[in-house]
């Protein structure tokens, strides 16, 4: 594995979003982690549907029939991959464009569609397979818990104490080998997260946490996706 | 800054007390209401009445002491005013978060255990 790596330095990435005043992190760390794998499977970089899922998907965990995707109340990577899979695929998202709201009807136009799922799975727990997974098949969409972020400005977070209930969907981009952190008075690996609210929070819409201790349990809730080459 | 060690040398993670000078989240708390009208022209933010510009001023106050709180237990990272500093905890977790919890199928399909030398 490289010491350091960022998808963004290989053009996988899309530009940060913003999902306003709307619990659908969920659907944004979807599209980004297909958006990665459609890179890799196509050579092109589309923008994908965020809107798709909020209206859409309404999938359920089948392990517990009351825990569906729902729009702006929340919803589950895992799921979303399930739904895109079913649906055929997602649109560009110019085609069918966030709004940060989940009143509308579903506008799927199966004509449109842009990228499609082949096989999703889940990452082990381990930090070294997560890093290969990134590397080999783009980014990975990841569950962590946001405590931390209301805050958060730059820098390499890496809190003493942080919960590992996971309620914030992001993106695992990249890693690098040697963020600061100074109260162990060396150089330590972070993970390079996309965030879903805006270019103005964080590090340019990104932030870095710590690796090595599932740290807010970043590493607890880690899938990937593989896109087929589809022709619209 | 100075730093103290508290770890011998083969301990990797042992923590070590931090002393730090005091940051500028002091001024920022010390000047809080100078720092809430920049907040507000900064991101654009608009409230209904002068009760719900106190109540936002109230919650960007203790935001703040929040973020020292955060700073202090997070040294690595800059904590200080974001776009959410008028937002409670409970407020940001509703309007910001949605998260399901995961409860993996048993079918659920693993990724296959990939080489990681070379």
């Amino acid at each position: 594995l490289p010491t350091d790596f960022d998808w963004r330095d290989h053009g996988a990435v899309t530009g940060v979003k913003d999902q306003g005043s709307c619990g659908s992190c969920w659907s944004f760390s979807t599209t980004g982690a297909l958006e990665g794998a459609n890179f890799l499977s196509t050579g092109n970089l589309v923008s994908l549907s965020e809107q798709q899922l909020v209206d859409c998907d309404h999938v359920c965990d089948p392990e517990s029939p009351g825990s569906c995707d729902s729009g702006c109340n929340g919803g589950l990577m895992t799921s979303a991959f399930e739904y895109t899979l079913q649906a055929g695929g997602l649109q560009r998202e110019e085609d069918y464009p966030y709004t940060g709201t989940d009143r509308g009807p579903c506008k799927f136009d199966k004509t449109k569609i842009a990228a499609s799922v082949s096989n999703f799975s889940v990452v082990s727990l381990d930090e070294e397979q997560i890093a290969a997974n990134l590397v080999k098949n783009g980014p990975l969409a990841v569950g962590i818990n946001a405590a931390w972020m209301q805050t958060y400005i730059g820098g390499v977070s890496c809190p003493y104490i942080c919960s590992k209930r996971l309620d914030h969907g992001v993106l695992l981009v990249g890693y690098g080998a040697e963020g600061y952190a100074p109260i162990r008075l060396k150089d330590k690996p972070y993970w390079i997260i996309k965030n879903s609210w805006g270019e103005s929070w964080g590090e340019n819409g990104y932030y870095k946490i710590c690796r090595g201790h599932n740290v807010c349990g970043v590493d607890s809730m880690v899938s990937s996706v593989a896109a087929i080459h589809t022709t619209p | 800054a100075t730093v103290v060690a508290a770890a011998s040398e083969d301990s990797d993670d042992l923590l070590i007390r931090q002393v730090v000078p005091e940051s500028n989240l002091d001024d920022l708390i010390l000047n809080a209401d100078h720092h809430f009208t920049s907040f507000v022209k900064k991101f654009g933010k608009t409230y209904a009445d002068t009760e719900e510009h106190a109540y936002r001023l109230s919650v960007f106050k203790s935001n703040l002491r929040r973020a020292k709180r955060h700073q202090k237990l997070d040294p690595s990272a800059v904590h200080g005013i974001t776009k959410f500093s008028d937002l409670t905890p409970s407020e940001f977790r509703r309007s910001y978060l949605g998260l399901r919890r995961l409860k993996l199928p048993a079918d659920a399909q693993k990724a296959p255990i990939l080489p990681t030398n070379d």
